[in-house]
């Protein structure tokens, strides 16, 4: 399901964990007028780190693991 | 696996950590066994020694807290986070926090089980970062598991004896359980527990795991069955798909699960007898819907039954023979599905592509032909 069609409680819930787990910077400037939205590149990030298919947008699948529960620590290495 | 980093592990051998404060979850004796269970998943299989204080500073610290509890890190509330620990190093580093907004049990599934999500966070003590390996302890998401059967994953002992080298002290006449592995679903050997269809999905079924083949897809998508059904059972028999149920039904031993997209359909678990398998039937091997004709053949041994699925009976005159209807089929078959009109059946490490309405043997494939190896 296209990011358009996502309701836009979902769209915030995807952004927050992309930020949390994913280090999903705000999106500001022309870089998003450019190619692929930081957003959709993170998305394909996730879905490749947990072996979802990879579509770069906001489909079912990509929703239903972001719901799950999990660890609070962040999946790329934003610690360090 | 992946690390932290280099830098990101402890020097020192024997560490010591202290339980803060408890959850009202579980008796005191439960959450300090789980703790200390917890954290021997990881001293079994390295040098590491951890020692209990009750007062002081300890290298892991570990407390029960909700919301905003001082490490510019706050919780969320029931489900979503349910814990979070820091990489080795002074002052938080290595300390874990448990969110007590859940509901963390001993060992049921009623709620999250303590052991579980405390090893996992220990991994994180000790410097392993998350694991992208669908099975492994240090896979972000949380999936039920038996705390009693519970043996370390070998991409977990990779990764912890990659840090800390491995447990020097253990009793070489010992023998530990084997470190469960997640299946490499392009080894030509292996034998899959069931193949199904569902809602244009291919999905094959090995151990705890499955793998989602789309018709678009590059790779079939790997994860545990119970992330994608949590009250399916695990090392299934048989799997097949009713269309016009929108229904996928698993076997296993006498009992069969049912359900629609990822939902459990009610009043399953059933047993065998309900699909029109006589008592006699302990189990079966393999389940075929054909579409055609409607019924569902049931592979047991070396014969077959017919169900009708329209009238909810068993077919006059079976068991049959499999090598009397499938040319060519001489051995026990092991999972069965149907895909564009043609039947395939595995036997072994190998696929038999039959039509099912002449019993005519068009190939033999092997089991990966389908997983786009």
């Amino acid at each position: 399901v296209p990011l358009s069609e996502v309701s836009m409680e979902d769209e915030s819930f995807a952004k927050n964990y992309l930020k949390k787990f994913f280090n999903l910077t705000e999106e500001e400037g022309p870089a998003v007028r450019r190619g692929i939205s930081p957003l959709n590149k993170k998305l394909a990030e996730m879905q490749r780190f947990f072996g979802l298919k990879i579509t770069g947008s906001l489909d079912a699948d990509t929703l239903a693991m972001m719901k799950k529960p999990r660890c609070g620590v962040p999946d790329e290495q934003v610690a360090r | 696996f992946s690390i932290f980093g280099n830098n990101f592990k402890w020097q020192k051998r024997s560490l010591t950590y202290r339980i803060e404060n408890y959850t009202p979850d579980m008796s005191v004796a439960e959450v300090d066994y789980s703790i200390d269970k917890a954290l021997q998943v990881w001293a079994k299989v390295t040098p590491l020694k951890f020692q209990r204080i009750y007062s002081g500073i300890a290298d892991i610290m570990i407390s029960f807290v909700r919301w905003e509890h001082g490490d510019y890190n706050s919780f969320d509330g029931p489900g979503k986070t349910l814990a979070h620990a820091f990489a080795p190093g002074d002052g938080l580093g290595g300390d874990a926090h448990f969110d007590d907004d859940e509901f963390f049990t001993f060992r049921s599934n009623r709620g999250v089980v303590l052991f579980i999500v405390a090893a996992h966070e220990f991994g994180h003590s000790l410097g392993l970062a998350h694991s992208s390996v669908p099975g492994a302890l240090m896979y972000p998401t949380y999936s039920y598991r038996n705390p009693d059967t519970f043996v370390l994953p070998q991409d977990d002992v990779r990764g912890i004896q990659y840090l800390y080298g491995s447990n020097s002290r253990k009793d070489p006449s010992v023998d530990d359980p084997k470190p469960p592995t997640t299946p490499d679903v392009c080894d030509s050997t292996m034998v899959l527990d069931a193949v199904t269809t569902h809602r244009g999905e291919i999905i094959f079924f090995k151990d705890s795991f499955l793998w989602r083949s789309y018709p678009q897809s590059q790779t079939p998508q790997q994860s545990l069955i119970r992330s994608l059904w949590p009250s399916a059972p695990v090392d299934i028999d048989a799997a097949y798909e009713n269309r016009q149920l929108d229904t996928v039904f698993l076997f296993k031993g006498r009992k069969v699960w049912a359900f629609t997209g990822n939902q459990p359909v009610r009043g399953y678990p059933k047993t065998l007898t309900a699909f029109g398998l006589p008592k006699a039937v302990r189990k079966v091997d393999a389940a075929l819907h054909d579409v055609n004709s409607g019924k569902t053949l049931f592979f047991v041994g070396n014969s077959y039954f017919s169900y009708d699925e329209s009238r909810k009976t068993m077919e006059q005159g079976y068991p049959r023979l499999v090598n009397q209807a499938f040319t060519g089929l001489t051995r026990r078959v092991t999972a069965a599905f149907q895909h564009k009109g043609f039947t395939y059946i595995y036997s072994g490490p190998y696929m038999y592509e039959y039509d099912l309405g002449t019993g005519t043997l068009h190939r033999v494939l092997r089991n990966s032909y389908f997983l786009r190896c």
